[in-house]
């Protein structure tokens, strides 16, 4: 009963990822990703192609699709967020990619190095792509030249992970870094619902229901994404504690939060994973624009955004809107049925069986989440 | 009760991923 109910839920979610892609008249593109002018992608959507026709076997263009992803800004930058923001171009043209034989494409960092010694002096328009709500817009980044007396940081160990971009940078640091890494992985986002062990991990560490998103765990260890990760992690650090980073969709900001894992090895909450539960776009207030003309260092001040459309991205709100209202239409029936199905099997079984089910961590599934 | 101030705090605050195990290809540049 269970697996089928499981297995209900996926492919409501599939039918709404195939329904978001046909409204948008693109059979292939996540339509989280069509956001990105299509001229910015041509270099890395042809070439899978013509991986294609030489016989190569390629994966899904969704799990391909690359940028130079923002991975760690100066404190004193403030036009770029890492882990959201992703350069897809700069003076909207593709970033200079190389592919190798694999059809697999790279950026050419000698060509990206020339882009900005060629901006010495001036500004750079810089095409990012965002993780929030899948949106596009432009930074003007300014290129500062390097003075002539200033002399390069040479490292005394050499670094093979670590190679020159094989052209001298003639301008002052940028003050941000990048990695060339796939779009997709800046939607392994778990969507905390609610909490549901009073006083525990979650509770105690101020995890907040619908608002806060779990974007990452210490060393990375949830970059590779996946439905059971978040869970699998967690219970592998019962009695131990473990460092999130937390993203808030009310306040804008991403903090990083300590839980501590009982020995059952469960974080206290039930969580969403999936299409619909990627970071939202965020709505900042209609007095933001009058409060940046008064204040020179102003702070804008985003709205809680309504659960309603909380996770539809703002590029495409027309086409969920009616899957959204079935689901909502079976909150008030369904998901009780199922509820009394589950407490009534918990009922009946031993208290070693109960222990056992427990360990389990299975998601309700009209909500579509996991619990941990 | 949710602390505005305490995550207010956080607003001009970035992750650094440097660090992180990553799918990302190839080295970090600045």
């Amino acid at each position: 009963m269970f697996r089928i109910a499981k297995n209900l839920v996926r492919t409501f979610e599939q039918s709404v990822q195939d329904t978001l892609a046909l409204s948008q008249d693109s059979s292939n593109l996540d339509a989280f990703f069509q956001s990105i002018p299509p001229n910015l992608l041509s270099a890395q959507l042809e070439s899978p192609v013509d991986a294609v026709s030489e016989g190569v076997k390629h994966t899904n263009v969704n799990e391909t699709l690359s940028g130079l992803r923002i991975v760690w800004v100066d404190e004193m930058q403030f036009q770029l967020q890492s882990f959201f923001d992703y350069i897809v171009g700069f003076n909207d043209d593709p970033v200079p990619v190389v592919s190798n034989q694999h059809g697999f494409s790279y950026p050419d960092y000698r060509r990206i190095t020339s882009i900005f010694n060629e901006h010495c002096g001036r500004t750079l328009k810089v095409n990012i792509w965002s993780a929030k709500g899948g949106t596009f817009r432009d930074e003007y980044i300014s290129i500062i030249s390097k003075e002539s007396d200033d002399l390069d940081d040479v490292s005394l160990n050499h670094d093979e992970r670590r190679p020159s971009s094989g052209e001298a940078h003639q301008f002052q640091a940028l003050g941000f870094k990048v990695q060339w890494t796939p779009l997709i992985a800046s939607t392994f986002t778990y969507h905390i619902l609610n909490v549901n062990i009073p006083d525990g991990p979650a509770q105690s560490a101020g995890l907040i229901p619908d608002e806060d998103y779990i974007i990452g765990c210490q060393d990375g260890l949830l970059a590779t994404g996946g439905e059971t990760l978040l869970q699998d992690i967690v219970r592998s650090r019962a009695n131990y504690d473990l460092v999130l980073y937390v993203y808030n969709k009310v306040s804008d900001c991403v903090r990083p939060i300590t839980v501590h894992i009982g020995p059952d090895g469960r974080l206290g909450c039930n969580v969403g994973y999936g299409f619909l539960h990627r970071i939202p776009t965020v709505k900042h207030c209609p007095q933001q624009a009058q409060q940046q003309g008064q204040d020179d260092n102003p702070v804008p001040v985003p709205v809680p955004v309504e659960s309603e459309t909380a996770f539809v991205p703002s590029a495409f709100t027309a086409p969920p809107v009616p899957t959204k209202k079935k689901s909502k239409n079976k909150k008030g029936t369904q998901p009780l049925a199922m509820d009394d199905y589950f407490n009534e099997g918990r009922d009946k079984s031993s208290t070693a069986a109960k222990s056992a089910e427990s360990d389990i961590l299975a998601p309700p599934p009209q909500k579509q989440s996991s619990s941990d | 009760e949710v602390d505005r101030v305490m995550l207010n705090k956080w607003r001009q605050w970035n992750v650094d991923m440097t660090t992180w195990r990553s799918i990302g290809s190839g080295p970090i540049m600045e």
